[in-house]
């Protein structure tokens, strides 16, 4: 799976996944990543893309999670990312991660797995490229 | 709070012990064009749905990640994709899944968000609605990358071996070591 969170000089934001979905998968599978509010999710606040597994994300309904998370509890991006990637998607069993941009253009990149490629560049262009924790 | 564009390019047992120099240097450069693709369409005023586009579209068509050419392969060995894309400003979204003729299913979940008055689309449909929107389709052999086939081959055989050994509950069956979307 592979994603992206833009903010725009409007301050407007977008989120995008795009993915193969999982290795041995049945036909006809679908996982999270094209399930709005579940891998993908943008509103005035915040934008997520999600990676992990997909069926997990689905019950924990991931992205929007997130999103309300900041929206009706006032947690931070990074508070409201890590919640869910580290407490309620382990709790029901699964593993993954995901991007979130706000706003403001903090960022949150929490995953539970052993890596993640994940990307960032800021307004003033400078990149940083990781992978692993 | 300073970011304009943040990128993933799928999370899972990704250990350095089992990466080459080589091969993580492949992947940072990918993911370092996908930053700057995505980055230049934000300086040139374009709006965020366009940079988002843009760097999944790089990545759809790296081999390396697991989304348009170099996704992994379904049980039957086909390459069934899926993408979505929303608008923050407007709360306008757009969806495909289990399509497996679309170069860049992303291309297509922007096309069902601004061009037709739907969000989700499946399958033959939303190929044919990507067809008619102009957008690039592939023959489904486009997809097909060696270390994904031999992936699948594996899982098969290590699942096969469960099934003899009767370890067939939704938990041992792991999906292989990429058990991640």
């Amino acid at each position: 799976t592979v994603g992206a969170v833009a903010l725009d000089n409007k301050g407007n934001l977008a989120a995008a996944t795009s993915t193969g979905g999982m290795t041995n998968k049945k036909y006809g599978r679908v996982g999270d990543a094209p399930l709005i509010g579940v891998g993908t999710y943008a509103n005035k606040l915040v934008g997520i893309s999600c990676t992990g597994w997909g069926e997990y994300f689905i019950r924990s309904v991931v992205a929007h999670d997130v999103a309300a998370l900041m929206e009706y509890k006032n947690m931070t991006v990074e508070q409201a990312a890590t919640e869910v990637i580290m407490k309620k998607v382990p709790a029901l069993g699964g593993d993954g991660g995901l991007i979130a941009l706000d706003k403001d253009g903090n960022v949150a990149m929490p995953f539970n797995t052993a890596g993640m490629y994940r990307g960032t560049i800021t307004k003033q262009g400078k990149i940083e490229v990781l992978i692993y924790k | 709070g300073k970011y304009v564009l943040v990128i993933h390019g799928g999370a899972g047992t990704i250990l350095k012990s089992q990466m080459t120099p080589e091969k993580e240097e492949a992947y940072k450069a990918a993911l370092t064009l996908a930053l700057r693709t995505g980055y230049n369409k934000l300086m040139a005023g374009e709006s965020s749905i366009s940079a988002v586009e843009a760097a999944v579209i790089v990545m759809e068509n790296s081999p390396l990640f697991n989304a348009g050419k170099g996704a992994v392969f379904t049980n039957e060995g086909k390459n069934e994709l899926d993408a979505a894309i929303m608008d923050g400003s407007n709360l306008m979204a757009g969806s495909v899944a289990g399509v497996t003729t679309i170069k860049n299913p992303i291309s297509a979940a922007r096309a069902i968000m601004e061009k037709s008055e739907h969000v989700m689309m499946v399958g033959s449909g939303a190929e044919k609605f990507a067809l008619e929107a102009g957008l690039e389709i592939v023959d489904p052999k486009y997809f097909w990358t060696k270390e994904r086939w031999d992936a699948l081959q594996q899982i098969k055989k290590q699942d096969s071996i469960k099934k003899i050994n009767n370890q067939t509950d939704k938990k041992s069956i792991k999906l292989g070591s990429e058990n991640h979307d």
